[in-house]
């Protein structure tokens, strides 16, 4: 552990309490995209299958446990609890055109070819491109509110900062996963444009 | 230790 991975997954837990407090205290999911969130989901679970076969540390078990239980939470939230401010005629983002192409990248392109490292494989590609949806309907609404916008800053430094990790991890532990840095470097771009819109303008209400 | 999947990573 080092401290851009410790700030990393601060960062990414925050954007999830950000998230599942916004959804709560307003009662609605407007302006959220319901398919970014059943793609994290799936991130999720296909990830962290490992959960029951290796255990690392208490840490990682339990954060874990935590994105699980908050990404399955927020799906309730915004299909079930709170489905009448669902946007359905702005959250149209063709996810399976993300799906397909992950599924047949893990196949071709993985550390290993068993069950659990091609669904690790997966859910790394797939978390790449995980948030378009959201990024999508964000463009197409013109608008997001502040507290959406937080979400999406908090998210898209996570993985920002984990790229420092793997640098960090390269010259202090000699390892590095190219899998991983290359998935998170397309991860971290697809933010710039918001990153830049977040900073200069606070994209909120503009 | 070179490329190896980052498996204490979250």
């Amino acid at each position: 552990m080092n401290v851009f991975r410790l700030l990393g997954d601060i960062s990414h837990l925050l954007a999830i309490i950000i998230l599942l407090l916004k959804i709560w205290k307003t009662r609605s999911c407007a302006g959220i995209s319901g398919r970014s969130q059943v793609l994290f989901a799936v991130v999720y679970t296909a990830r962290y299958l490992d959960l029951f076969t290796s255990y690392i540390s208490a840490y990682n078990s339990i954060m874990k446990l935590v994105f699980l239980a908050a990404s399955y939470g927020t799906i309730y939230l915004m299909f079930i609890k709170f489905k009448a401010s669902y946007d359905h005629n702005h959250d149209t983002f063709r996810i399976e055109f993300l799906i397909l192409p992950c599924v047949l990248l893990s196949l071709l392109i993985n550390h290993e070819f068993s069950p659990l490292e091609i669904l690790w494989t997966f859910s790394i590609y797939l978390e790449s491109v995980a948030i378009l949806p959201q990024l999508f309907m964000v463009s197409k609404t013109g608008e997001a509110e502040s507290i959406t916008s937080h979400y999406l800053f908090a998210l898209g430094s996570y993985r920002a900062l984990y790229i420092l990790n793997w640098i960090y991890r390269y010259y202090a532990e000699s390892h590095y996963d190219v899998i991983a840095i290359v998935a998170g470097i397309v991860q971290t771009v697809l933010y710039c444009d918001f990153f830049y819109l977040y900073i200069t303008k606070g994209i909120y209400g503009q | 230790r070179l490329l190896q999947r980052s498996k204490d990573e979250l």
